[in-house]
């Protein structure tokens, strides 16, 4: 463990701390993607399927469980609770995500480490979740002004992977044969999908004025 | 289990 993915996975946990605020403060999920949410779902069950048979350290079997817990939580409140269900605009959320689902699927039977089962989920589970903020941006774009703990939290989710690849640069620089090349390349599209959002979120800060992403 | 090293990220 480095500083840096220390940094990544506490980083990328304060995005969840923050969605469920705003879910849980405001009572909606105006702004917010519930395809980008299932997605993420997806991404967290594939991902850990070896949660009971390998075991890391407390902290990644922790870790894993929050991030499955509070994933299909979200989903759950958007779809099911009658108050966040209502604020829910499925007009706005149009993003024909099952085609991401189908091709990194796709993707990750012709590329992944090995090819057994665990293997190509996990390679799945990390080209997903590189274009599983889509559906969020295009709704963001869509639905004009940004509340500010939507923006904290798409800002928030981009910047953890920003920081796993500074984590991945110091551990290619510190431990001998350290290559993630699945993760690595899968990581910097996905940092680099939020470029955009860094700029305007960044504007907006800046001039202290309100996230506004161009239509 | 697979190799523990290998899948030691989040």
């Amino acid at each position: 463990m480095n500083i840096f993915r220390l940094a990544g996975d506490m980083t990328h946990l304060l995005s969840i701390l923050v969605l469920l605020l705003k879910i849980y403060a405001t009572k909606s999920c105006s702004g917010v993607s519930r395809k980008t949410q299932e997605l993420y779902a997806i991404v967290f069950l594939a991902r850990y399927l070896d949660l009971f048979t390998d075991f890391i350290s407390v902290y990644n079997t922790f870790m894993k469980i929050v991030f499955i817990a509070s994933s299909l939580a979200i989903v759950w409140c958007i779809r099911v609770h009658p108050m966040v269900k209502r604020s829910y605009d499925k007009d706005l959320d149009t993003f024909r995500h099952y085609l991401l689902v189908a091709a990194s699927f796709l993707l990750a039977l012709f590329l992944h480490e090995k090819f057994t089962f665990l293997e190509i989920f996990w390679a799945f589970s990390i080209y997903l979740e590189a274009v599983a903020i889509l559906p969020q941006l295009v709704l963001l774009q869509r639905s004009g002004n940004v509340d500010n703990l939507t923006g904290q939290y798409v800002f928030f989710l981009g910047a953890y992977r920003g920081l796993y690849i500074l984590n991945w640069i110091y551990r290619y620089l510190t431990e001998p044969r350290f290559t993630r090349w699945i993760a690595c390349v899968s990581g910097v599209v996905q940092t680099a999908l939020y470029a955009d959002f860094f700029y305007y979120y960044f504007i907006s800060w800046k001039n202290n004025s309100k996230l506004k992403l161009p239509a | 289990g697979r190799d523990a090293r290998s899948k030691d990220e989040l």
